[in-house]
This record gives structure tokens, sequence and C-alpha cells, in this order.
């Protein structure tokens, strides 16, 4: 229940339906969400109290980082990470494929989509023995059966190397750019190596959503002449 | 925790006064990641002559304010001093867990005085 008095019409004021309970499990803040905020207010993480440079006005409701237009940035974890069956070790041609859901339920109707980057890491040893061609990912949308089913591909995406997080660009493949967001996100994921190697093993897959809600968005105030 | 207005009464001419919002006070510091609070102060003072006249390098003054101090310096009973209220903002960003088990980060405006003017 909302908690009564003025702690409601602040949580209210911020957009925040229910005071959140914190995090069930305790995770490590991903570093991207640390990067973007000192992005945003770099005096308050340094010094824990806020000064404003004189003059200095962020654009409002713009993700500088990402370059797009948003004031709510949520890194979204997989949820079918617990149910993902150990994968066997198997030859290239018997790749596994791998279920992934993002839970976008917390996402209000209001709000905007402008940024839905998908997000994966893969364990070192796939990475140490890359095919010199590199891999295929494909990305399909995963029926309501449980386990992964090929359904419609939505993209692929060619992959170099599997060092660094592969990231693949959702708005506009997942959903129509202009479409509110939807409550769930299932996804099948496949990577397959180009040429015969051994086949990767997904450590973590994550939901970069990047949404603009206009309500708490005022329009920068024009200066006076 | 609030700057105290010296004497008790509307502490001198209207400025921006230390005002901390901490989180934990609030309850909030087992969702809210960061910041621990921020400083949003608040305004408070006399919009008598000359503090309606904007300070140097302060907002300009609003004609009609400089107006009615000036009515009230001649007829104090024809209606009131200007009230000091915000002139500038500045906005802060959140990053807490939702009840989702997501890290957001939220962008609000307008949520720290940096400089208070008569009106």
């Amino acid at each position: 229940p909302v908690p009564p008095g003025p702690a409601a019409a602040l949580l209210q004021a911020l957009g925040l339906r229910d005071a959140p309970q914190g995090a069930p499990t305790l995770r490590p803040v991903p570093p991207v969400m640390w990067r973007l905020f000192r992005r945003r207010d770099p005096q308050e993480t340094r010094s824990g109290l806020r000064r404003t440079p004189p003059g200095a006005t962020l654009q409002p409701c713009h993700v500088e980082e990402l370059g797009v237009a948003g004031n709510i940035v949520r890194h979204i974890p997989d949820r079918g990470a617990a149910a993902r069956p150990p994968e066997p070790a198997s030859a290239a041609a018997q790749c596994p494929e791998w279920a992934v859901v993002f839970d976008l339920s917390a996402v209000e109707p209001a709000e905007r989509p402008s940024r839905a980057r998908l997000e994966l890491r893969f364990a070192a040893a796939a990475a140490a023995a890359a095919p010199a061609s590199g891999w295929e990912l494909s990305v399909a949308r995963a029926g309501e059966a449980a386990g992964p089913d090929p359904g419609a591909v939505l993209l692929r995406q060619a992959v170099p190397a599997l060092e660094s997080p592969v990231r693949a660009e959702l708005l506009g493949a997942a959903w129509a750019p202009n479409a509110s967001v939807p409550r769930s996100l299932r996804l099948a994921l496949a990577l397959r190596p180009r040429a015969p190697a051994a086949c990767a093993r997904l450590a973590e897959a994550s939901l970069l959503l990047v949404t603009l809600d206009p309500r708490l968005c005022h329009p920068l105030a024009r200066p006076r002449r | 925790k609030a700057e105290p207005v010296a004497g008790g009464g509307l502490g001198g001419a209207c400025r921006a006064r230390r005002l901390y919002v901490s989180f934990r006070e609030v309850g909030w510091h087992r969702w809210v990641i960061a910041p621990r609070g921020f400083l949003a102060n608040y305004c408070q003072g006399q919009c008598a002559l000359p503090a309606a006249l904007s300070g140097p390098g302060g907002p300009p003054a609003l004609n009609h304010a400089v107006l009615r101090a000036l009515m009230h310096a001649a007829t104090p009973r024809a209606g009131g001093l200007p009230c000091c209220v915000p002139a500038r903002l500045s906005p802060i960003s959140m990053l807490f867990f939702d009840n989702s088990d997501n890290v957001v980060l939220r962008h609000y405006e307008d949520m720290v005085v940096d400089e208070c003017g008569c009106r």
C-alpha cells in the first residue's frame, strides 16, 4: 500500500505508483547505469551534495550518451535465465537456442520507447575459440509454448567476436517504434559460428530500455530577452 | 536538514536557504541506490525594497514586484509585499531498484532551487 501523507505525495510527484520494496535479490548495479547516472549528476555522486555549475543546462528529457530522447532508463534482467537448462557440449550444427524473457510491466502506457538495446554476454571459453569468420546472431519471437520455438525471425546480425558484449537494437524489430511497450517480451536467440567451431555459451542477457514520459518533461524555458 | 532562519522571523532579504533532503530520513534508502539525498533548498525572506530589486547576477526583477514593493512602502495597507519564490531550478537524477527488480534511472526536472526572486 502507498504510504500515507507527504511521502505518498512525493512518490506521486516522482511518477512512481508505489514505494518500491527494494531489490528482492541484491544484485550489482550494471556499470552502464552508473555511467549514465554520473553523466547526469557528477557532483552528487562525488561530493554527496549537489552543486549546479553556473549556466550549465543539461538538455531535459534527453539521454546524451545514448543520443535519444528520454527521461527514464531501465536495465531489465532476463527472467528466463533461471529456467534455462545447462547446455550440453555439442558440435556446431546443434548449437543451442536460448529463450529469454523480459518483464516490461513496470513501463507505464504514457511512456514512449526511444531505445531498446539487447545486450548479451558470452562465456569467455567460447570467445577464446572463436572461428575466424565470426558468428551470426539471430533473434526470433518466442511463442507462448515453453522453451524457444523459432517463430518469426526479427533480426539477424553478424558478430565478429565475443570478447565484448554483443548488442542488438530491438526497437523497430521487436515492436514498432511508435507502438507502446508490450508488457512482456519473449525472444529465442541463437548464435551460430560461420565456420565449424565449438558453440558459445550465453552467460547473461539484459535489455536497456529508454522511454520518454512526457508528463515529467517541461520544455526548456526560453531565456528572457 | 534546513538552515535555521535567523531571529525566527522571515530572515532578512529574499534568498535561497539550504535544505538537504535525506532519503534515509524519508525511509527510501533501501530502494534508492543513488544519490543518498540532495540539496533541494527553499526560498524565504522579505521582498521589500531593495530586496524586490534583483541582486547582482540574480534573475531580472519583475516590474510588478517592484511596483508592489513601492505601493507597500507608500501605503502598507494597499496589498502585501511580493512573494519570495524559486526563480531558477535545476534537475536531479535518481537511480533505484523498482518492484520488478529492474535498475531504473529517472530524471526529474525542477527539483533544486538555485535562485530565488520576488514575484
